[in-house]
């Protein structure tokens, strides 16, 4: 019988176009590892639940990908975090948003639909509820890198640009390739 | 935003996804990838999405489940189903993408947008990593 996974770091990112070959290939080699790791899970008779966070963890843990470390940064200059797991079989779902100090969020997510009542859980109530389990808060600078924090300079600064100009006559801006980046990193 | 469907080998689905959000996001804005049917949904009857884009529009259109509801009501194959709700997102005027999985093993990576970096891994089929 079929078993596999697929994966998705993202769209609206850097576009292959304007990517170095050297980047290219980095961003090859983390997807290959994130694969990779989901489906030695699945390889070894892991579930499908064990097999998405393993390849999603490798993901947050690469600075690459806008998710745990190096996930882009909210207009205070910090990182939040979300995320989500459903489980296929049961229907169960755990989700988490607003978070500062899960280094990889899709287990606290995972957590919440498996040893909580609730699906969804936010901000400070969600890190407790981790706290509870055990799980260590890293500080928030774990997350942060300089080419996120170049790329929130950037949008603010195009924010006050925006906001000098502005008037009621004048069309929404187009979405166009600097505004789609900026957006999800 | 990264994600992941899989299907395993007692036939079971499931999908997650996890992200950063958006840069310069205000006032605890909260996108798709958190909310269950919108940026992530599984059920083995049907298929795992886990989507990533505008997380406004996918929250409209209930992204994730609306797959999955087409497969349900109305017996759509689950590239179809992929390929019409993305359009309901451009319609809107938003953009991004799903990665889908179904419990034949059946994929749809369906995006609206450049940029879209994705990867499969089957045990009938090699790897195969597409950067767009």
């Amino acid at each position: 019988k079929r078993y596999g996974l697929v994966i998705h770091g993202g769209a609206g990112v850097i576009e292959r176009a304007a990517m170095s070959p050297e980047r290219e290939a980095e961003y090859r080699t983390a997807l290959n590892q994130a694969l990779q790791a989901g489906y030695a899970v699945l390889d070894q008779g892991g579930s499908a639940l064990e097999a998405v966070t393993a390849a999603i963890n490798l993901m947050e843990d690469n600075p690459l990908f806008n998710a745990g470390k190096g996930a882009v940064f909210n207009a205070d200059g910090i990182c939040e975090l979300d995320a989500s797991v459903m489980d296929g079989r049961t229907q169960a779902a755990g989700a988490v948003a607003a978070l500062h100090h899960i280094k990889n969020p899709i287990n606290l997510a995972r957590d919440v639909m498996l040893k909580s009542e609730h699906v969804m859980l936010v901000g400070d109530g969600a890190e407790k509820f981790a706290q509870s389990l055990g799980y260590q808060l890293v500080p928030n600078a774990y997350f942060q890198t300089d080419w996120r924090r170049e790329q929130l300079k950037k949008a603010q600064e195009q924010e006050k640009e925006k906001a000098g100009k502005k008037t009621a006559a004048l069309p929404a801006a187009p979405v166009d390739y600097f505004t789609r980046t900026l957006r999800w990193g | 935003t990264v994600g992941c469907v899989a299907l395993d080998r007692a036939g079971n689905l499931a999908a997650g996804t996890s992200t950063g959000g958006m840069t310069n996001k205000k006032y605890g804005r909260v996108g798709d990838a958190p909310i269950i049917g919108a940026g992530t949904y599984a059920n083995n009857a049907t298929c795992a999405v886990s989507a990533t884009g505008w997380g406004e529009f996918f929250i409209r259109v209930g992204v994730a489940r609306d797959i999955a509801a087409q497969m349900e009501y109305r017996g759509t194959p689950l590239r179809a189903a992929a390929a019409a709700t993305i359009a309901k997102v451009a319609q809107l005027g938003g953009d991004g993408g799903v990665i889908a999985l179904d419990a034949q093993g059946d994929i749809a990576m369906e995006f609206n947008s450049p940029g879209m970096y994705r990867a499969f891994r089957f045990s009938d089929r090699p790897a195969v990593i597409a950067i767009y």
